[in-house]
């Protein structure tokens, strides 16, 4: 009896830890099994290559930062005319103790610009095209500072896909394709310095099949892959950018470019019920978004909403929040300066609570009514 | 415009909206650097009086970050100049309040209410729902640049659903 106990506790030891496995079995195939898409990281870019891109860097490692970066550099080539390193981004950032922070990368207004620039505003929706109207690009500083707080990988390795799609060379992106079609766009880029990059032999635009290459800004990221961000701000790359800038007729100088700070901000908290949401503060347009969103807070939505007139009007609370909007974007501008109105009475409840009284349920007003009276045109980016 | 969600296995959730503004930017390519600069001043178009050297020109982009009181996770931002602020608060209260799935949420036809304050409906809505707005008084008008992409993910009890947005041929990745 005595040497049958042993025996006895190896097997429940055995059969608890059998059980056990079983059970981890069990319920990580059930998390997996119910889970829509993704367990444990994910990226959603604007095309499925950038997001491959992204999630390779994290399976590498690499952070969310590391993985964002690596996405929009991939986005520059593939999406080209969406963004790019002479462009600028606004990026929120949540670490893993819940602290959430903005890095505000936007383009600014250059030492020297056009004295009556204003006066070259369109009247008509239409492309603003033109060297005068480049502000100062603060991405690759953006992505630096960035990098530097959350970065995992090495600075290099971000931009090693990008370099070889660049360098090799893409099929034609579909959504390009599409674009490049569009008599307004095709117009512009064939009349346009973006031939040279964006046209074939014959001078018109590229289209299905055709391939797209980036040598020269595959050279460029691959220096600032090496020697950082400085190689483009105070080194080679930014004189050679304000020489073809100023070719181009533009005002910007090497001075713009080495003064461009990243502004590192905390994010606006705005409450909607039980849920917290995180803005970016102006310029950005997150306050407007929240306005929005709060108005909407104030009206009895829920899944039922979708049916029959419900339908009808919340969609029509929805379309006099806007208007309201309208009449609030002036509102947004540089907090900086410090002429210019604030916007954070956009997110103040008692405003929301006074805008609200202001909205019927059964009929919409005039312009001047949503303080919409000399409206900016609208934007298409 | 474009924009990015991502989040790490460590929590790290990003939520970059970056540009060059308009398509192209202004149309300005630098050769010697293979650049395409940016028209971001633009921007200030009939938004503002006079501008400074160093003035960052006011933006519709608004990358975002929702937290649940349960722990859920909200990383969400979109594109499309003036319509980011419809396509985005739609698709949040789409999945917030009228409880869509994300994809639902971000495929769903936007309103879009122009600055002259017309009212434009991407296709997809209900006639229903068009007659009764025009009932309302609201001025429909008929448009066909809904240039409105959306991306974003969500963290809720271990899954993560991540959606780029169809209208841009987009689609998400993970693990």
């Amino acid at each position: 009896m005595a040497n049958s106990k042993p025996w006895l506790v190896c097997c429940c030891v055995l059969g608890a830890l059998t059980c056990l496995a079983l059970i981890y079995l069990c319920v990580s195939l059930l998390v997996v099994g119910r889970c829509a898409s993704f367990t444990r990281a994910a990226v959603a870019a604007d095309s499925r290559l950038c997001s491959d891109i992204g999630r390779s860097i994290l399976l590498q490692g690499g952070s969310a930062v590391d993985g964002a970066i690596a996405a929009l550099l991939c986005t520059s080539v593939v999406n080209p005319q969406s963004m790019g390193i002479g462009g600028g981004s606004i990026v929120t950032v949540r670490d893993k103790t819940g602290h959430i922070k903005v890095y505000n990368f936007r383009e600014t207004v250059p030492q020297r610009f056009k004295v009556d620039l204003l006066s070259d505003c369109p009247s008509t929706f239409t492309l603003s095209t033109g060297s005068q109207w480049i502000g100062v690009p603060g991405e690759l500083r953006g992505y630096e500072a960035l990098h530097r707080r959350y970065g995992k990988l090495s600075w290099a390795k971000l931009f090693e896909p990008t370099i070889k799609l660049a360098r090799d060379g893409i099929k034609m992106p579909p959504f390009l394709t599409e674009l490049l079609k569009e008599p307004l766009i095709k117009t512009q880029v064939e009349h346009s310095s973006l031939c040279k990059l964006l046209c074939n032999a014959n001078k018109t635009a590229l289209g299905k099949g055709d391939t797209l290459k980036f040598s020269q800004l595959a050279e460029t990221l691959e220096i600032v892959a090496q020697k950082g961000a400085d190689a483009f701000y105070t080194g080679k790359i930014g004189q050679d950018l304000i020489k073809d800038i100023k070719e181009a007729g533009g005002t910007l100088e090497m001075d713009d470019l080495r003064s461009f700070r990243v502004r590192e901000e905390n994010a606006w908290k705005v409450s909607l019920g039980n849920t917290h949401m995180y803005i970016p503060p102006p310029p950005a347009g997150g306050a407007l978004l929240a306005f929005i969103l709060k108005l909407m807070k104030e009206f009895p939505i829920n899944a039922t909403s979708m049916e029959g007139q419900q339908k009808t009007q919340m969609y029509h609370y929805f379309i006099e929040a806007a208007k309201f909007a309208n009449g609030q974007r002036r509102s947004i501008s540089d907090p900086h300066f410090s002429t210019k109105k604030s916007a954070a009475h956009l997110i103040d409840p008692s405003f929301i609570d006074r805008i609200r009284r202001k909205i019927s349920m059964n009929c919409t007003h005039e312009n001047d009514y949503y303080s919409n009276v000399a409206p900016p045109l609208d934007r298409f980016g | 415009t474009t924009h990015v969600s991502v989040v790490d296995e460590d929590g790290l959730a990003v939520s970059a909206t970056s540009t060059i503004n308009q398509i192209f930017g202004g149309a300005v390519y630098s050769p010697r650097t293979g650049v395409i600069m940016n028209n971001e001043l633009s921007d200030f178009c009939k938004r503002a009086d006079a501008i400074s050297a160093g003035e960052q020109p006011p933006s519709s982009m608004a990358p975002v970050i929702l937290e649940s009181e349960s722990g859920g996770l909200l990383v969400i931002g979109g594109s499309g100049g003036s319509m980011i602020t419809s396509a985005v608060a739609l698709a949040i209260m789409n999945r917030l309040w009228l409880k869509m799935s994300l994809k639902d949420a971000i495929a769903a036809p936007i309103v879009y209410v122009d600055s002259e304050n017309n009212v434009k409906l991407e296709r997809g809505f209900d006639q229903s729902v068009v007659d009764g707005l025009k009932a309302l008084g609201h001025k429909v008008r008929d448009w066909k640049y809904f240039f409105n992409v959306v991306n974003g993910l969500e963290k809720e009890d271990g899954c993560i659903e991540a959606v780029s947005d169809k209208r841009k041929m987009g689609q998400a990745a993970g693990y």
